[in-house]
């Protein structure tokens, strides 16, 4: 489908920030390459599944989002402090 | 540990709490802090010391939303706290959303202040976070019961790779710390303060007790239940997972199912046709479905008829097809109508009189092919079910296939 159900743009938006906040993920905010920044989140989301040992699939699956919604600690998983 | 492994270059490292949360008495936070940095103590040579002004090593506050660093909190779940790597500065506070409940319950309706509080203390002493399921310093909040708690080998690990063991002098057995005292210092060195008991003795680092060999002769159980299809076997910590589907015994702990249960049952049993098994622990219990805690749980046992003399059931077995379940308790035994939600009138009832040939108190109890099986120390009682008549003695691992 051309536009992605809202909910889903939610949960890709919260995951983003999630990706950012703790995995260093940087979303080019004006690249042309849209297909650049969702590999660069889908390793991001491989990296964030195979720390919490989840399936690893590069997708924002059910599983995936459900751990992101975990209440947790602030600081990174992998990146450090800016 | 964090990039190039910051550590406090001293042993002697201060603390000072800030502020308060409305949500607690200021006893507690102090409480919940104090645990926390005993629980560091415990396994490294350093000491806290709590100070009152003055800048201090760890800076301990509570705050909402933008709060003078550069990753302000977000309300109410998502980001709890966080703390900063052992530095100058900065380096080594702590901060709590203060948009969070904090309680110093282990419950749903807050965070417990301890388990967060000992995390992010961590932070502190330079420890990252670590992907073991079950490490305190594993990212996500997980409730779970913190009397008697302790760190997870993996957290015990890192923090004896930056600050080594603790120092045989200065370590003291896990006690409970002080709460009234105006100045605390972690470990207390004032052996005024203490009893016989609590004096200073040579520790290691804790290690939880190691899992028994499957086929040790001398393995008993506290609890067994059986839970869809399969059959758990309980020991401290630890369970025995036997399936009809697989030949292999799986061996895993209470707390990589239930995160939040408390380890070392006394009973258990399963009501298959609800898809519910209860757990017991002294005079509580809880039921869970798969993986799920039911909400509104724990209750107190008595809320099944016991009577209040009744503190604790040494084990609890299930009849399919009669719908009752028995708990055994000492040299006596009830029947629970799981029907009616009741205790059957006539009981309890002496278990020799019943079960001729078992001896009691029963460590734990499984009904399995018409059968009962009665565990009582290394041994088992195989009891059939309509006539409740001993057929023979095995020891308790025979399902192990030693």
């Amino acid at each position: 489908l051309p536009v992605a159900p809202k909910k889903e743009k939610e949960d890709v938006q919260f995951a983003k920030k999630y990706l950012e906040n703790f995995y260093d993920f940087k979303e080019e905010k004006h690249s042309l390459f849209k297909a650049k920044d969702l590999s660069l989140m889908a390793d991001k989301i491989r990296e964030m599944q195979s720390f919490f040992g989840l399936k690893v699939t590069g997708e924002l699956n059910h599983e995936t989002m459900d751990m992101m919604k975990q209440p947790r600690c602030g600081i990174p998983d992998i990146r450090s402090y800016s | 540990t964090f990039p190039h492994s910051p550590t406090w270059q001293k042993e002697d490292v201060t603390y000072r709490i800030l502020n308060y949360t409305p949500d607690m008495l200021q006893a507690d936070v102090e409480e919940a802090i104090a645990r926390a940095f005993q629980l560091w103590s415990s396994v490294t040579p350093l000491k806290f010391t709590r100070v009152y002004g003055g800048q201090a090593d760890i800076m301990i506050s509570f705050a909402a939303g933008f709060h003078g660093d550069f990753y302000s909190f977000d309300g109410p779940g998502g980001t709890l706290a966080h703390a900063y790597p052992p530095s100058s500065g900065i380096g080594g506070d702590a901060h709590f959303d203060e948009d969070e409940n904090w309680t110093k319950f282990t419950t749903y309706g807050g965070y417990n202040l301890f388990l967060v509080a000992a995390h992010e203390l961590g932070h502190s002493l330079g420890l990252s976070h670590s992907n073991v399921f079950g490490a305190l310093m594993y990212p996500i909040y997980m409730a779970r019961d913190t009397r008697d708690y302790q760190l997870h080998q993996d957290d015990i690990d890192g923090i004896q790779a930056l600050y080594g063991p603790p120092r045989e002098s200065s370590t003291l057995p896990t006690k409970p710390f002080p709460t009234q005292e105006p100045t605390e210092t972690i470990p207390a060195e004032a052996p005024t303060q203490m009893s016989p008991r609590e004096e200073p003795t040579e520790t290691t680092p804790f290690k939880p007790p190691q899992r028994p060999e499957d086929c040790d002769p001398h393995l008993t159980f506290d609890a067994i239940t059986t839970l869809r299809g399969e059959t758990l076997f309980f020991k401290d910590s630890y369970v025995w997972r036997k399936s009809p589907y697989f030949s292999e015994i799986e061996h895993d702990t209470i707390f990589s199912f239930w995160p939040s249960l408390i380890a070392g049952f006394d009973a258990a049993y399963e009501v298959d046709k609800r898809d519910r098994v209860l757990f017991f622990k002294d005079d509580q219990y809880w039921a869970v479905s798969g993986y799920n805690i039911e909400p509104g749980f724990p209750k107190p046992i008595h809320s099944l008829g016991f009577p209040t003399s009744v503190r604790k059931i040494d084990a609890a077995v299930h009849d399919q097809n009669t719908k009752r379940t028995y708990f055994f308790v000492g040299h006596k035994y009830w029947s629970f109508n799981e029907n009616t939600h009741s205790m059957e009138r006539g009981y309890p009832r002496k278990i020799a009189a019943d079960f001729p040939g078992i001896g009691y108190p029963i460590d734990a109890a499984l009904q399995k092919n018409g059968y009962f099986y009665f565990f009582r120390g290394s041994n088992q009682y195989e009891v059939d079910i309509k006539r409740k008549k001993l057929i023979r003695i095995m020891k308790s691992n025979s399902w192990f296939n030693c």
